[in-house]
């Protein structure tokens, strides 16, 4: 349907983005590598269910893509663009965010499975990822404003997942609930960000915090 | 139909 094909399709443009910001500004100033590598976990925890799973080539395809890109983008930050003045800055406590996302993947899994409880557990953390992206936001101020088109096309992703979960749920009955919970959860994290995105960004001003 | 959820999501 199209707000799932609309999801993917702006997830799949936020790292062209993100990669594109780097290579051409041969700079990670204002990246958080910390999300980055979250991001990571994220898609090999969720996505390495491509070695037993099939869905379907386009399926395979994007796991492929968004698996290496995000470690690409890892690799870059760390050995090509290395930005200690950066680094100084992203200092958000990550072990909590994977921490509570495996607790919280014990808990809620559709079947107490390796594989499931991973599925989950990168549900969950996908949900809180941005945060040290966000807190570097908060720290500095301002961002560059390729990095703001960056993080709002993350997270129209899995907004954009929210009408195709209803649309599913009518026309097919199918409820995701973990997904659409954590999806929910993910979208409120990105509130406050797409709110200044749309008041600052899209009418041409500088990204400023208030 | 499995017990568990078809993820066929990305």
């Amino acid at each position: 349907n199209i707000f799932r094909a609309a999801g993917d399709l702006s997830h799949l443009i936020s790292i062209l983005i993100l990669l594109n910001t780097i290579q051409k500004s041969r700079s990670i100033a204002g990246i958080s590598l910390k999300t980055q590598i979250l991001y990571v976990l994220v898609f090999l925890t969720r996505y390495l269910d491509l070695t037993y799973r099939y869905v379907s080539i386009y399926n395979t395809l994007m796991k492929l893509f968004f698996i290496s890109s995000s470690i690409y983008i890892v690799y870059l930050m760390i050995y090509k663009f290395k930005n200690t003045e950066t680094e100084q800055i992203d200092t958000f406590p990550i072990e909590y965010l994977i921490g509570g996302s495996f607790i919280l993947s014990l808990i809620f899994n559709y079947k107490f499975q390796f594989g499931e409880i991973l599925w989950s557990f990168s549900l969950w953390l996908e949900s809180v990822a941005i945060l040290p992206q966000l807190f570097m936001l908060q720290r500095t101020g301002e961002a560059r404003t390729l990095t703001t088109h960056y993080i709002f096309a993350l997270g129209a992703y899995r907004t954009l997942y929210i009408p195709n979960w209803i649309f599913r749920w009518i026309s097919e009955g199918r409820v995701d609930y973990l997904a659409i919970f954590t999806g929910i959860v993910q979208t409120i994290i990105y509130s406050d960000f797409f709110y200044i995105y749309y008041h600052r960004v899209l009418k041409g001003f500088k990204f400023e915090l208030p | 139909k499995s017990d568990t959820l078809d993820h066929d999501e990305l």
